[in-house]
């Protein structure tokens, strides 16, 4: 499904030339359910993106499903990422502020879905249910504790039943119960053939991954 | 330092009431160096907002050196989050998104410091060194990984040298090694006597402190 040949990332700042990613080749394939390690600055989020079609890489190949989404104009991108692509971001602020848990959640499903009002508000809600959230269905962002928008973005991950998952950092903000819920949740998705990535810097998250790929600054060792 | 008296907190959305604590009561030492766990949802922020005077229970007793804070105005608890607390949120989000890391944590030193511009500059240079972001000072948060702007929160908590600390899942986007660093600074601030409450759900963080509070469901246990 996913092959990086020699991918770099090279952020610029003005003057400063700041690298992140150096070199980056590895493929995931249909099915698998990878972990993604390495410390503080390493460059995971940033190889995320890229994963994502959020960002293009400086230089190298990004194939996706064998087409080269490298060379894609950034409204193809975006129709990649809308059909396809599942995103848990590692600061779940990305949460629209002004808007119920379930309206954030809805989101994904308003553009070009098939299903009817009704159906999305069904989804929704029974997404928002499947990670410990049904009672919290009306509040907002800042009426929920940190771990509960957490799981709002996942939610807001998974409505579309995307072929890939990429989350970072998924159970930053959880406790030890919550954070195996979410996993087991993961797993059962991978079960049913959705593609996974998770950023963690947890071994225990980990474990769960059939194959852990670690970066160590922005090279895959 | 700090004395619990039946506290409780009481969310109100609109006609509905959520409740958040229920009478919790317990006391922390000056210079003891704490740690407040639970599952998601069980009052730790809530709890840790009250003790940080950013927020007022709905009723029982705040004694901060055995003061009644819980009967001061806006004014008088702002002048002793700024004198006596630093706090590091659970979301790191609330760094200034326009201001560079150095400015960031300059911040806290621009009212009523009695030092000059250029002491004030040393010093958050030196605390952001301290947490390994000497390599990073010009950033903007965007400009950042999430470990490293959650890095530049716990940075700007400190530069103030307060008496009391209190951090929301400070590692929660860190990797081991960085985890470790941060709380190897947080036992030497608390050898030189600092007060510290550190709210996390990682089991290998909780081991750093003498002593943990534990909450289920808005009551300690
Ligand atoms: N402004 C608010 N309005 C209504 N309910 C709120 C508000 N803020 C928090 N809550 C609710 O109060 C409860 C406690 O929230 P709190 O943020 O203290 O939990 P927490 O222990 O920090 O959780 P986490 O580990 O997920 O960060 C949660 O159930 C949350 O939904
Ligand atoms: N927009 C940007 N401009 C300049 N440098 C950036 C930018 N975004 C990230 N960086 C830098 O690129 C490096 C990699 O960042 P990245 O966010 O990928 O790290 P990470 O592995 O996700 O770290 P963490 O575990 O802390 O989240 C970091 O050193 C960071 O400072
Ligand atoms: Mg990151
Ligand atoms: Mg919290």
């Amino acid at each position: 499904l996913i092959s990086l040949e020699n991918i770099t990332k090279i952020y610029r700042m003005g003057e400063v030339e700041i690298p992140a990613l150096h070199g980056v080749t590895f493929h995931i394939d249909t099915g698998e359910l990878v972990a993604i390690m390495g410390s503080s600055g390493s460059g995971k989020s940033t190889l995320l993106s890229i994963l994502g079609c959020l960002d293009r890489p400086t230089s190298g190949r990004y194939l996706l499903d064998d087409q080269d989404v490298t060379m894609l104009s950034g409204d193809a991108l975006a129709r990649i990422r809308n059909r396809k692509i599942g995103f848990v971001f590692q600061n779940f602020n990305l949460l629209l502020a002004r808007t119920s848990a379930l309206e954030n959640v809805e989101l994904p499903l308003l553009y070009g879905s098939r299903l009817s009002n009704r159906e999305k508000r069904d989804r929704a809600v029974s997404v928002l249910r499947r990670v410990g959230l049904e009672e919290r269905l009306r509040h907002h962002p800042s009426q929920l504790s940190g771990g509960q928008q957490q799981r709002v973005a996942i939610a807001r991950a998974l409505v579309n039943r995307p072929a890939l998952i990429l989350a970072d950092e998924p159970t930053g903000n959880l406790d030890t119960k919550s954070s195996r819920e979410i996993m087991a949740i993961f797993k059962e998705l991978n079960a049913e053939g959705i593609t996974i990535a998770v950023v963690t810097h947890e071994e225990d998250i980990a474990r769960y991954a059939q194959r852990v790929i670690t970066l160590r600054d922005g090279e895959v060792v």
